[in-house]
């Protein structure tokens, strides 16, 4: 489903170069569900957008369905985006002159839904976060965790197949953050949803079956998780 | 030190009125190190800013060191806000067309330090948070707990009496996390340093001598830590 072989990652700022991935091997399949832990700058979020074909890699090849990413045309990659992965971004990127519910509506505009049906879904996923009463607010007139709940109804609202969250409940209390654990669960075991999740929290990561540790841009541990 | 009567926080959006802070009584002494926790939306950074100065409140008054915050002149509370508090904002609001070293070094414009000194004294703090070899970077060249940590550092450059940290550590991993608490139980020990810091885990608020529990825009509790 997702395999990654020698994947690197090199920021070049002048006469600097900052390795964020050194060569990482991965392989995750489908309906899993994994959790990705490491230190402050290890190279977590680089991995995702990688993994969620946001960016691209230095070296190393990325199989997605067994089809090579970077022989995607634009479109293609597009739609990979917009139809098969839900992405919460670790800043959330929502859009600042929008209300939540047009921030969560937008993924759904490509969708052949009518706005009816848009309005409908987008409303039912906010509901589901907790966030039914701050529909017309926009992202500045709403609480840290309540934009990070935004930025997750999104990644949910398309119905995706493949949900890829960086750090998910950084913002948010610890009931409230199970409750976002207990959505992501429950695709995972109903839906078939495959799962990939960055998290800083081992009370979080234990919700996963497999908990990956990246070290300085390399893989340092792959275990199954045995609670 | 920090005395806060009746505080209410209303906000009106056309038609709906949201009550973030519903009557809020609170008092701080000075070199206090106090942790305030709770649901997300509870009203905790509206709280922040109010004590930080960065927003006034509805109703009610808050006295800082004796003197009433909202008959403060600008240039007053300007002041107050350079000289005295060191802000760490939950979403770090950092410059994105500054480097960190340029970021941490802004508070000092105005502190009468030759250009020298202000580089010495930024690099100096951005050593202390781990971040020594990434001064020339953006923020967007940063991980996410990176850019939190050019927050905090840009809130200590100034060596303030008060350290006023929301969320500071919702992106980093346990161990940086900890280094950051060391830093404030220093400050705190060793300078007087009075902080107040919101957090969701509980690993964190144990770090604070007291620990208030805030609730729909009200204290639902306020103990000291027993452990
Ligand atoms: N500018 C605004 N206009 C309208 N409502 C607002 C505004 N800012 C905040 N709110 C609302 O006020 C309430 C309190 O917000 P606040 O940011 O203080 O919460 P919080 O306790 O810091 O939450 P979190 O833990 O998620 O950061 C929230 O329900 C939020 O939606
Ligand atoms: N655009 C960029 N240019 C230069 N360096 C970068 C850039 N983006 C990231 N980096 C560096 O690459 C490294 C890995 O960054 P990444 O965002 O993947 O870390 P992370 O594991 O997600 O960290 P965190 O837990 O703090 O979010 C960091 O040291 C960072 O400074
Ligand atoms: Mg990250
Ligand atoms: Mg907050």
């Amino acid at each position: 489903m997702i395999d990654l072989r020698g994947i690197r990652k090199t920021y070049v700022m002048g006469e600097t170069r900052v390795e964020a991935l050194r060569g990482v091997d991965l392989h995750i399949g489908a309906h899993e569900f994994v959790s990705i832990m490491g230190p402050s700058g290890s190279g977590k979020s680089t991995l995702m957008n990688i993994i969620g074909a946001l960016d691209r890699p230095s070296e190393g090849t990325y199989l997605l369905d067994g089809e090579d990413v970077s022989r995607l045309t634009d479109n293609q990659l597009a739609h990979i985006r917009n139809r098969k992965i839900g992405f919460v971004f670790q800043t959330f990127n929502l859009l600042p002159r929008k209300t939540t519910l047009q921030n969560v509506e937008l993924p759904l505009i490509y969708g052949g839904y009518s706005p009816k049906e848009r309005r409908e879904k987008a409303r039912m996923t906010l509901e589901q976060v907790g966030l039914g009463d701050r529909m017309d607010h926009r992202p500045a007139e709403l609480s840290g965790g309540q934009r990070q709940r935004v930025a997750i109804a999104r990644a949910l609202v398309t119905d995706p197949a493949l949900i890829f969250a960086d750090e998910p409940t950084g913002n948010l209390d610890s009931r409230t953050g199970e409750e976002i654990m207990e959505i992501f669960t429950a695709l995972n075991r109903d839906r078939q949803v495959t799962v990939l999740l960055v998290t800083h929290e081992s009370d979080i990561a234990a919700h996963a079956r497999r908990i990956i540790h990246i070290k300085d841009g390399l893989i340092d541990s792959d275990r199954l998780n045995h609670d």
